[in-house]
C-alpha cells in the first residue's frame, strides 16, 4: 500500500480517536461502537462517533436518528457541519445526507473523500473520545483513515468462528503494517454463546466456542471479554435504542 | 458511478455466471454461495465458483481447500490458471495466492483488476454455472463485476433485522441502477431462527421476523426461501464440509 503518513496532527477539539475495526462484516462493530460511545458518555466523558461505514451506514438507525440532519456552521471563516446529538452522543454519518434506501456506489478515491469529510469538515467541541465505527474489509477506506487521521489506538470485533478470524487476523496485520502501526486496544468477543428463556442453564455456542479468547493469547492482545447472543441486543439495535441504556440487564453490563 | 458498459462479451467456457451477494457483511453469501454450488453439480451440472471478496476469502475455507494452489496451463498461446477442485466444484479465489493471515491493503484499483483476473486468467471448461460470492457493500469490485462481467443473475442473501434489510436494499438498488441491469433472481433470508435441540417445539426469532420476506414482496422480488440458524451450518464451514454434503437433514434440504 502507498504509506503516506499525512496525518493531520490532530482533529481540532477532539483528544482520542479510537477505531472499531473487525476485517469481516456483520459481527457487531456498529453495536459495540453504538454501545461503547453511550457507556462512555454515562461515565461523564465528552463522546463524538463517526460513521465511516460509507456503503453501509448503520450508526443513524442504532441511534434511531434517520431522518435527522446535521446543520451548518462558521467557525474561523470556514463552514462546518454541527453533529446531531442523540443519548448524550454526537453522531456524523454520510446517512445523514443519502436516503437509506440508495446506493453509495462510489468507487476509493470518492468514498474516502467523504470519510476524511466527516473529520474535518465536522464542528468537535472538546470531544474526549471520538469513536469510529469501520466497514469490513482491509480497502481503501480503512487504509485512508489509518494513513490519515491520528488514530489513539483501535478496539477489534469478532466472533467465534474460523472465518471471522481469519478475517480478522488480516484486520490486524493491517492496523500493525509497517507507517501504520496503530496500537490495538484489545479484542471482544462477540455473539459469543446463546441462552435460551426457557432453559437459563444452557449456553448454545451456535458460533463455536473462545474463537476470539484464544486469537488474543496467541496475539498477544487484551482479551476485553464476551458478549452473548441476545435478542434484545439485536431488537434495541433496530428500534434505535441501544441495549447499554437498559441499566442492569446482563446485556447491557457486557457493554 | 462511471457506467461503461465494457462486459465482455462472455467469459469462455462459462454458459451462467450467478452473483450471490448483499450489501451487509456476515449475513451469510459465502456460505450460501457455497452450498449452492454444491447443491447444484449434484444436479449434474458443471459449477464452478470465484470468490471475489478480495478482502476476505472464505471460500477456501469453506471448501477445506486452504493449501492448494492452482497449477498453470496453456490455451491457445496464454497463460491460463486451472482452478483447484473440491466436492465437484472447480474453485477460484484471491485465497490461493496470499497467506490466509496477511492483510490484502489494496485500493480500488488493485482489487478491482485482480477479480477480473480470477475470471478472465482462469481455464474454464464447459462451466453450467459460475456462482460468484461478493463482498459486502456496493464499491469498486461490486461496480466493476456488474459492469464488466456478463452476468445472467444475482441471488440476494439477507438475514430478518432492520440494519441488515437497509444495506441489502442498497445492494438491489445498485443492480438495477442505470447502465447495469442485473436480472435479481430472488432472496434468501438466512439466519432466520433457532431452535435448541432440548426444545424442538420453540423458535427463537433472535434477528427478527420474516424481514427478508416483506422486502422481497415489497421490491417484487421471488422470495426463495429460509434458512434456520444451525449450529452445524456454521460447525461444517469452518470445517470445509458444506451442509448441503450430510443428505436428508434439515438443513442441507434448505440449501
Ligand atoms: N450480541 C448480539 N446479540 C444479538 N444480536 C446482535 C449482537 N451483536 C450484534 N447483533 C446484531 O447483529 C447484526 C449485525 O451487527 P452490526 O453491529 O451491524 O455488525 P457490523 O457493524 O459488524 O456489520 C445487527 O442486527 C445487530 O443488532
Ligand atoms: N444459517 C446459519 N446457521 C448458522 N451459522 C451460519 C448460518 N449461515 C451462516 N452462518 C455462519 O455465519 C458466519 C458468516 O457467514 P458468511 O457466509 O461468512 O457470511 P458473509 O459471506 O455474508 O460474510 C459463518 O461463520 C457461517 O458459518
Amino acid at each position: 500500500a502507498d504509506v503516506t503518513t499525512g496525518k493531520t496532527s490532530s482533529i481540532p477539539g477532539v483528544k482520542n480517536i479510537i477505531a472499531v475495526a473487525s476485517g469481516k462484516g456483520g459481527v457487531g462493530k456498529s453495536t459495540v461502537a453504538a454501545n461503547l460511545a453511550i457507556a462512555l458518555s454515562e461515565t461523564g466523558s465528552k463522546v463524538g462517533i463517526v460513521d465511516a461505514d460509507i456503503y453501509g451506514p448503520s450508526i443513524p438507525i442504532l441511534f434511531d436518528v434517520v431522518t435527522d440532519k446535521p446543520s451548518m456552521t462558521q467557525v474561523e471563516g470556514k463552514n462546518k457541519m454541527i453533529p446531531v446529538e442523540a443519548y448524550g452522543v454526537k453522531i456524523m454519518s454520510i446517512g445523514f445526507f443519502a436516503d437509506m434506501d440508495q446506493p453509495i456506489p462510489w468507487r476509493g478515491p470518492m468514498a474516502t473523500r467523504a470519510m476524511t469529510q466527516l473529520f474535518t469538515d465536522t464542528h468537535w467541541e472538546n470531544i474526549d473520545y471520538l469513536i469510529v465505527d469501520l466497514p469490513p474489509g482491509t480497502g481503501d477506506i480503512q487504509l485512508s483513515l489509518a494513513q490519515n487521521i491520528p488514530l489513539s489506538g483501535v478496539v477489534i470485533v469478532s466472533t467465534p468462528q474460523q472465518v471471522a478470524l481469519a478475517d480478522v487476523r488480516k484486520g490486524i496485520g493491517m492496523f500493525r503494517m509497517e507507517g501504520l502501526q496503530v496500537p490495538i486496544l484489545g479484542i471482544i468477543e462477540n455473539m459469543a454463546y446463546f441462552t435460551p428463556a426457557e432453559l437459563p442453564e444452557n449456553k448454545y455456542y451456535i458460533f463455536g466456542k473462545n474463537g476470539a479468547r484464544a486469537l488474543a493469547e496467541k496475539d498477544e492482545i487484551p482479551f476485553l471479554g464476551e458478549i452473548p447472543l441476545v435478542q434484545s441486543i439485536c431488537e434495541s439495535g433496530d428500534a434505535g435504542h441501544p441495549v447499554v441504556l437498559q441499566g442492569d440487564t446482563p446485556q447491557a453490563l457486557a457493554f
